[in-house]
């Protein structure tokens, strides 16, 4: 598969990029709608002028999410991928030209919607964070396996939710455990600020490390 | 492209075995946990006994929604894709061998939760129809353009959760009309059964003038 191929060289190259800079790097990935832009907007606002933050956006269409970023006080670059699923290495090293210098900062990488094809796409980051939805149901993580082996951290978001649908946690942590027994797991809630800190705090953990 | 050539000879096929057999074929699409099978176990059990049923299923991995159409009383056969991120023709040609026959009857396909890629894929069914909850956010439509395209009905599923959240009917169905002027639209709710009567309406529409 020449597209792997090539895709590793160009994520191995932004790696060593990252690597030389200082830069904290996360994917994050989700089905549509999970709340990644939502979780970004608290997390740049919490964070900012802490260190250099930025976010690449990926999706089909529009620069909604940027937009949604730049409000929130941090330079966003928005890839429209057209019908492509998912962000490969090569459309992110071309966004990097267009963000400030971000040595010594985090950057985060919001992909495209999709709980399957983001899975197999290395991008250079230290780590895939996958975001999943109460509102999605419990069975996801059997359903979706590939992603959740793929994440080292696990963001449970809209738990504010967690009265009006039917949804386990513990069916949700068992799941992922199964398909991935190394993956961390928070529960969050982007509207409430719910269990933030803990993410946060994990950010704060790895951005030292990466300097 | 030659996948996309072999993928239309494999839908035309099955196309010409679905209008020979007079059998109305639906392929449902949306985001992971959108409501597919929720709704399909709500239809089979309101249509069960009207008209032969039968339903495919398409996931990466386990039998989870084969086993809870089954469960509903209509016959079910799960296809695993565990890399793809779609049904392609070929698989749904060979998943009905599996299935009883359905002369004058009503297939459902419910596509790898994805609202990118199963857009490009043509199964040989009568209609798309692209589901959406109210949970993901009112700007999909805007967002994965191609999904709301290639659809001719859109649910737009949880509507129990509006109170809950923040979401604009009026801009799901502006955007909605925006990328597909054509496109029809509903409210529904699976786990309340609001808005069901016009969608169980729109199927035996289809299913006459299919038989
Ligand atoms: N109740 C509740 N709603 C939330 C939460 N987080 C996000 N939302 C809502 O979920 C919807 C989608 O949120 P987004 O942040 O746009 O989701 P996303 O993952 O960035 O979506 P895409 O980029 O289109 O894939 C919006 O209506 C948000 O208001 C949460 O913690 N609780
Ligand atoms: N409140 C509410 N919850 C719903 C509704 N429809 C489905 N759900 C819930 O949403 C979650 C996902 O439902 P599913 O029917 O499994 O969704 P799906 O689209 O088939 O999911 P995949 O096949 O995995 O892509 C479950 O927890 C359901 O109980 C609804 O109308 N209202
Ligand atoms: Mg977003
Ligand atoms: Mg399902
Ligand atoms: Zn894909
Ligand atoms: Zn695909």
């Amino acid at each position: 598969q020449d597209i792997m191929a090539t895709n590793q060289r160009h994520a191995d190259a932004n790696r060593r990029h990252f690597r030389e800079h200082g830069i904290f790097v996360v994917n994050l990935v989700s089905s549509p709608g999970s709340g990644k832009t939502s979780l970004l907007v608290r997390t740049v606002t919490a964070l900012r002028g802490e260190m250099p933050l930025a976010v690449i956006e990926g999706d089909q269409q529009t620069e909604l999410d940027a937009e949604r970023i730049r409000a929130a006080g941090a330079p966003s670059w928005q890839i429209n991928t057209g019908r492509a699923c998912h962000l490969d290495a090569h459309m992110v090293g071309h966004a990097l030209e267009h963000l400030p210098p971000l040595d010594g900062g985090i950057l985060f990488i919001e992909n495209v919607g999709n709980l399957v094809c983001p899975a197999g796409f290395d991008l250079g980051e230290a780590h895939k964070v996958v975001i999943l939805s109460v509102t999605e149901g419990d069975d996801k993580p059997l359903k979706y396996p590939h992603m959740f082996h793929a994440a080292d951290l696990m963001l449970v978001n809209k738990i504010d939710l967690l009265p009006h649908v039917s949804c386990d946690m513990t069916r949700i942590l068992a799941g992922a455990k199964q398909v991935n027994p190394r993956i961390r797991a928070m529960p969050v809630s982007a509207t409430t600020g719910d269990g933030l800190d803990a993410w946060l705090a994990w950010l704060r953990r790895g951005h030292g490390e990466a300097k």
